[in-house]
């Protein structure tokens, strides 16, 4: 496949802390994502939006990210904050 | 899917419409009928009941916003995030609702990059009642645009969303077998207007054609939509073959600045080089430009380099964006973007090979196929080919205009009697390709 931007992976990270499936990132030690919790992360949202779960940010992963939606989070806070304890 | 977080305690719930867009074709009371029947949806079938109210509380305050905003959700322009709602509770965003203003909000409209405004609607006043966003590729609150959910008045919740509704509040009396006649309704619902604003909303004559049992005078492609004619009557489907109506339109009253007595129509076509609309009738043409007639029209069809004689079918072949013209088993190549007829023209219909001589009008549709339509059927020719596919004819009916098995078996149509162009009946035997009689069985 070929080899995402920084700019798409920004993109991927950012969509994915604003849609709850990664923590926000903290405003002061602006956490890292682990690659682990990046591919959780990626593949819940597919599975969610109903493409094939790769835990990658491929061409179909991108799309459903272009694709105009609601603001509100798919999964919420406190579930995320869950999954990660 | 998401555990529920909160519902309205209260059954009897306020809303209002506090800020429209800045920049909107959507009158404000268009804005405010989709409202409310956004919410109908919701109250249709639970004991929820919403009343619009005009002061500056109310459970359900709507505003059309752009970029931050100041709730912590701020909007990004068109696209991307174009609404959101907040759930019940008791804190004062409690239910609010916002639209981003940026966006092309659209209703009953063809255009690609509108947002139907319904749509966002229903999904975001699920939230604001309190369901969350699900993963169930039918659901309304899946957290993805979907596009146009179809008319607003005849909008059906899908199964998924009504059984979450239901865990949240109940089944509302009307929906279950104790229905009693719902008393407590008094206000007159508001009009939603059916086409654009100054529509009439006078149901058309006793005299309009039966869809399931008639030939068709023309059919197009316009904007991505389907437009079948007949007589002084239309049908349009939406891109995903949805029909509008049930009922037909008056072309007179849609397509403003024909003839008055014009009572039929030959062939229409949407041009390719400037997107205006082209209608024949006889010897004459006319273009629009969206639904208004330009000025100077109609001339004669001999700007095209055709006889005067009239043309029984045009389209535009996805193949090489060319306009064919076909009349009396010949045909004509015209360059729109050169303005002018190719040379070597006409031909004989024959090429096409299986599409049938005399046509009553042709289109591409959105799979790229070229679409030949006589009587009840309809011949497909795919992209890049010349011949009939094979399980052609079909009916147009069953396949374009919602006609049930029971209708196509009506005797009309079983014998398929069409009327010729000149009006004579004429009794048509329908072949397939091998030339045996084709009938069917419906029970």
């Amino acid at each position: 496949a070929p080899s995402l931007t920084a700019e798409q992976i920004n993109m991927g990270v950012d969509w994915l802390s604003k849609f709850g499936y990664l923590p926000p990132p903290d405003p002061v030690t602006g956490q890292l994502q682990t690659k682990e919790a990046l591919t959780k992360a990626i593949k819940a949202m597919q599975r969610f939006g109903g493409v094939e779960e790769s835990g990658e940010l491929d061409e179909a992963t991108l799309v459903l990210m272009k694709t105009p939606r609601c603001s509100l989070p798919d999964v919420n806070e406190s579930e995320t904050a869950r999954r990660k304890r | 899917t998401l555990t529920t977080p909160s519902k309205w305690s209260k059954r009897h719930l306020s809303w209002r419409v506090r800020t429209f867009p800045k920049e909107s074709h959507l009158g404000h009371d268009t804005i405010r009928a989709l409202m409310y029947y956004a919410l109908k949806v919701w109250s249709d079938i639970t004991p929820l009941n919403f009343h619009e109210v005009a002061g500056s509380e109310a459970d359900i305050q709507i505003d059309f916003s752009r970029a931050d905003h100041n709730d912590g959700y701020p909007f990004d322009g068109p696209g991307g995030t174009v609404a959101h709602a907040f759930f019940p509770g008791d804190h004062h965003t409690s239910g609010e609702t916002h639209f981003d203003d940026d966006e092309s909000w659209t209703f009953r409209s063809s255009d690609a990059h509108g947002m139907d405004l319904f749509a966002v609607a229903v999904h975001e006043f699920g939230h604001a009642i309190g369901l969350a966003h699900t993963s169930a590729i039918e659901s309304v609150m899946r957290p993805y645009y979907q596009g146009p959910v179809g008319d607003p008045l005849k909008y059906d919740l899908p199964y998924e969303d009504k059984v979450r509704v239901w865990q949240l509040y109940g089944v509302r009396d009307s929906v279950s077998h104790m229905a009693r006649p719902d008393m407590t309704r008094t206000a007159e619902p508001p009009v939603l207007p059916d086409l654009p604003e100054n529509r009439s909303t006078l149901p058309p004559a006793r005299d309009a054609p039966d869809r399931c049992n008639t030939d068709f005078d023309a059919v197009a492609q316009i904007r991505g939509e389907a437009f079948f004619f007949k007589g002084k009557y239309f049908w349009r489907l939406t891109r995903e073959k949805h029909l509008v109506s049930l009922r037909p339109a008056q072309i007179l009253r849609f397509w403003r600045g024909l003839p008055i007595n014009l009572d039929s129509v030959d062939a229409v076509y949407e041009r390719p080089v400037d997107h205006k609309i082209v209608f024949f009738k006889g010897g004459k043409y006319w273009v629009f430009k969206d639904n208004n007639v330009e000025e100077g029209y109609p001339r004669p069809i001999s700007d095209f380099g055709l006889p005067l004689d009239g043309v029984d079918a045009a389209f535009v072949w996805t193949h090489n964006d060319k306009t064919y013209f076909f009349k009396d088993g010949l045909y004509w190549r015209y360059d729109d973007h050169e303005r002018r007829m190719d040379t070597g023209y006409p031909k004989d219909v024959v090429l096409w090979k299986g599409v049938p001589a005399l046509l009553d009008d042709a289109m591409r549709w959105l799979d790229g196929a070229s679409y030949f339509f006589k009587g009840t059927e309809y011949w497909r020719v795919k992209d890049n080919e010349i011949e009939v596919e094979a399980g052609y004819p079909r009916s147009i009916g069953r396949d374009w205009l919602v006609c049930t098995e029971m209708q196509s078996d009506s005797p009309a149509t079983h014998t398929n009697e069409t009327r010729s162009r000149q009006g004579q009946k004429q009794h048509q035997e329908s072949r397939s390709e091998n030339g045996y009689e084709v009938c069917s069985c419906t029970s």
